[in-house]
């Protein structure tokens, strides 16, 4: 999948398996990927496990964890069936179906922080922000703590995990026929009820620019689905929603937009 | 990922000191940093575990609020506290670490009080994974 680090790196991993994407006493987030093609080290997100550590805190009495799995409709509350928890409402849950897929929002109120699990198609995405503080503080954990500390949002990937966007990418669609589709205006899949269609509205998916163009691109090319347009669209919007910041660090694509429109006819 | 012989042996540690369960002793400390040793040599292979990481936090947040580091010093005079007994193996390396930032805002919002809003920076950071 693509990552997007806490720092603001962006690159394409293989991460097969599960790993770790934060860990800290607050809030533990590991995800679970899968090859999407038989023979292809290209993988993506089958499962997300949140953790809301009830340990370090008494706004938590208990911890609560949060399971998505890529082969079941998102739940809409914790593993024990509550969608809410701590005085004050200190850890909810909020459920969303949307054109594009369904979204859980888990918000820690007394750590400032959100995560948010989506199901695009056959895959899981994920976003989270949380204060700075926490993130630097996390990331200073070491060896003698008995921990190797791997964070994927702190760290990034390991070296040997990253792929190469133009080397590693597959070929069931061409280039100009991915941009294509990455370019396109119109979604495939039309909202089918009316809490969708609503919810469609409010989600204002805009055009994909930037690296997300780039990554939506080599998803199409490696595996010719039309679902992860829609899931580069949605992290798209939930790291400018997230990060405003980022808009105006993500690398200028004007030139390859330029060439996907004469691509596309 | 054998995380269950790190259990077997913070439960032996336990019983062969005498102890009933976390407390604020050097005798507990002494459990915790044995456990902390297995935790460390079974790291690579638990990697992916997220009992792992959980048991791990655990055993940072205990080893924090017993005040394990200052409780063994004393008992010991030794930064790492516990007299190793033979054949044991070696802390691993510590390797220089900064120390918890005065601004870490967090924890002490955390104990805010019954409201527990935070009451920290609200300088926020992003990460995001999705595709293939």
């Amino acid at each position: 999948p693509h990552l997007k680090t806490f720092k603001g790196n962006m690159q394409t991993c293989r991460v097969q398996g599960a790993w770790p994407l934060v860990d800290n006493p607050y809030l533990a987030v590991q995800v679970t990927n899968e090859p999407v093609l038989f023979g292809s080290q290209a993988t993506a997100t089958t499962k997300v496990t949140v953790l809301v550590k009830g340990s370090a805190t008494p706004c938590l009495n208990q911890t609560k964890t949060y399971e998505a799995t890529a082969d079941a409709p998102l739940p809409d509350t914790f593993i024990d069936g509550t969608n809410k928890s701590g005085p004050g409402e200190a850890v909810t849950i909020r459920y969303q179906d949307t054109a594009f897929g369904s979204l859980v929002e888990i918000r820690i109120r007394y750590i400032e922080t959100t995560v948010i699990v989506r199901k695009v198609g056959r895959y899981l995405a994920f976003s989270t922000s949380m204060p700075d503080e926490l993130v630097s503080w996390h990331s200073g954990q070491g060896d003698d703590q008995g921990t190797d500390g791997v964070q994927l949002c702190v760290q990034g990937c390991p070296l040997s995990e990253i792929m190469d966007l133009d080397s590693d990418r597959g070929h069931v669609l061409s280039w100009a026929d991915a941009l294509a589709k990455c370019v396109a205006k119109t979604s495939s899949s039309p909202p089918s009820t009316s809490t969708m269609a609503a919810a469609d509205s409010n989600e204002g998916l805009g055009d994909l620019t930037d690296q997300y163009l780039d990554w939506c691109v080599f998803d199409l090319m490696t595996t010719g689905k039309e679902d992860f347009v829609l899931a580069a669209r949605s992290a798209h919007r939930d790291t400018l929603a997230m990060d405003p910041g980022a808009a105006g660090n993500l690398r200028n694509r004007t030139a390859a937009q330029d060439v996907g429109a004469g691509a596309a006819g | 990922c054998d995380l269950d012989a790190c259990t077997r042996a913070y439960d032996e540690s336990l019983e062969s000191r005498g102890l009933a369960g976390p407390e604020g002793s050097a005798a507990y400390c002494g459990v915790l940093y044995d456990f902390g040793i297995c935790m460390h040599n079974i790291r690579r292979a638990c990697r992916g575990n997220l009992n792992y990481h959980t048991s791990n936090t655990m055993l940072i947040h205990l080893k924090t609020i017993f005040e394990c580091a200052k409780r063994l010093q004393q008992e010991t005079g030794s930064a790492t506290g516990v007299p190793r007994k033979h054949g044991r193996p070696p802390l691993p390396p510590s390797t220089p670490r900064p120390d918890r930032p005065s601004t870490m805002a967090p924890p002490e919002a955390a104990q805010a009080g019954p409201e527990c809003s935070y009451r920290g920076s609200r300088n926020l950071r992003h990460c995001g994974l999705f595709g293939d």
